[in-house]
């Protein structure tokens, strides 16, 4: 293991770390150099296998999975002490916690061209991957699983796909939670919900039904036509920019209904695990404008 | 540019100086965001060809907490089924502590899997239920 990189203590934990831990950098493509934190598993590390956990964002940090999720220890309000996790997931596995792409979190290129799509970054998560194993050749042959969230639903599959071509990888599998696996399905699906769950109510479900489905079959991706279009307006109005948490649609919003300037910034979230309303007509005026926006 | 998520207890402790040199992090990086706005381009809409590379010889588990509407369980649902993988069973309930924890359906080399009353961050909402999962998908068990 590279000494260099080990934790040797960590503020805001009193005594000795619950398992050995690594933090530096790895190389990938050109300048780009990706931060891991790399946590040993409590229980046997030289049996327990290799877990790579990614957040998405996309552009949001793994440490955050670390320091909220999954990680040995989690922050406390002061943001000074941290507190351990007794259901971290280095109790079964050794975890790497990787921030990627470059420009995420301590993650960043010495040419500071942080312009990237899904193939780049699965190529230079796998090249920041294999450089891991060169740093860490005790964890080179261990039973390796790849892991994710949101739209971790993209990084992982698509770096996977790269590791299983390669034979010397000692690959088993791969976890995805709540992932963005198909944004189709996910845009479709999310109408269906959010009536299930009593967030838009009757009047905007009669219109979907009316003007967005035909003998029971619904189009609420491609919408036929503009009352359609204005139909999933209002639904995507409704789950998205009253200040519903869309992340936990039973809980509160943390810090109140979000402004309107804020809700503007994460219009470009959602066009990542939304796909817009294609309408089959142009829309006119006062409505064209408004789906603009929406989009 | 995440709405209704606090992470400022996280941004102050990663900030500290003294964080930063435990971390091994070099002055010249910038400042710790949980999320920056990158220039990012989203090349696929859809990894069913990358599950269906995957599948025959690699094991898979998709799971959702069912309160999340970012990336719904439907979605992931109906993608999973999709796949057309050999269904392993009915559609059953999974069981933590002694109470229903969710809902599972297998098939031929995946899992689906929801996270009764859990957000989009699964391990927060529900920590021991998620390592269970994790714990038996690690040793292939059910």
């Amino acid at each position: 293991q590279p000494a260099a990189d080990e934790i040797t203590s960590l503020p805001g934990v009193s005594g000795s770390l619950s398992s050995r831990q690594y933090s530096g950098y790895l190389r990938a493509s050109g300048t780009i150099k990706l931060h891991y934190w790399f946590v040993e598993s409590e229980r046997d590390p030289e049996n327990d296998p290799l877990v790579l956990w990614m957040n998405g964002g996309p552009g949001c940090s793994s440490l955050d999975g670390y320091l909220s999720e999954l990680g040995p220890y989690q922050v406390n309000d002061d943001g000074m002490t941290l507190r351990a996790n007794k259901y971290s997931w280095n109790q079964v596995a050794n975890v790497i916690f990787l921030e990627a792409p470059a420009g995420v979190g301590f993650s960043y290129s010495d040419d500071k061209n942080y312009t990237t799509n899904d193939d780049e970054t699965a190529e230079n998560n796998y090249l920041a991957l294999l450089d891991f194993f060169k740093k860490f050749p005790n964890m080179a042959n261990k039973p390796f699983f790849i892991t994710g969230e949101s739209y971790g639903g993209i990084y992982v599959p698509t770096l996977s796909v790269r590791v299983m071509a390669n034979a010397s990888i000692n690959f088993k599998g791969f976890a995805i939670g709540n992932g963005l696996l198909d944004t189709y399905l996910n845009t479709e699906t999310a109408v269906y919900y959010a009536y299930y769950h009593g967030i838009i109510g009757e009047d905007i479900w009669a219109k979907l039904q009316k003007y967005c489905c035909t003998n029971g079959s619904c189009s609420f991706v491609t919408p036929p036509n503009k009352q359609c279009s204005l139909a999933l307006m209002e639904t995507q109005d409704f789950t998205m920019n009253k200040g519903l948490n869309p992340y936990d649609v039973t809980g509160d919003c943390a810090g109140g209904v979000p402004s309107d300037s804020f809700k503007e910034r994460t219009r470009q979230v959602l066009s990542y695990f939304f796909e817009p309303p294609h309408p089959k007509q142009p829309l006119k005026n006062k409505v064209s404008g408004s789906l603009d926006s929406n989009n | 540019i995440i709405p209704c998520i606090n992470t400022t207890a996280e941004n102050n402790y990663l900030n500290r100086p003294e964080v930063r040199k435990a971390l091994h992090i070099p002055d010249v990086v910038p400042k710790w965001k949980v999320c920056s706005v990158l220039d990012y381009h989203r090349v696929y809409n859809s990894m069913r060809a990358q599950f269906n590379a995957l599948l025959p010889k690699h094991r898979g588990l998709v799971y959702n907490g069912d309160a999340d509407i970012m990336c719904n369980f439907l979605g992931d649902q109906k993608f999973v089924a999709s796949l057309k993988r050999t269904e392993r069973g009915e559609r059953r309930p999974w069981i933590y502590n002694q109470q229903v924890a969710g809902f599972v359906k297998d098939y031929d080399q995946v899992t689906f899997m929801t996270v009764k009353a859990a957000g989009h961050m699964v391990p927060s909402f529900k920590p021991g239920a998620s390592l269970q999962m994790i714990t038996n998908f690690l040793s292939n068990q059910p």
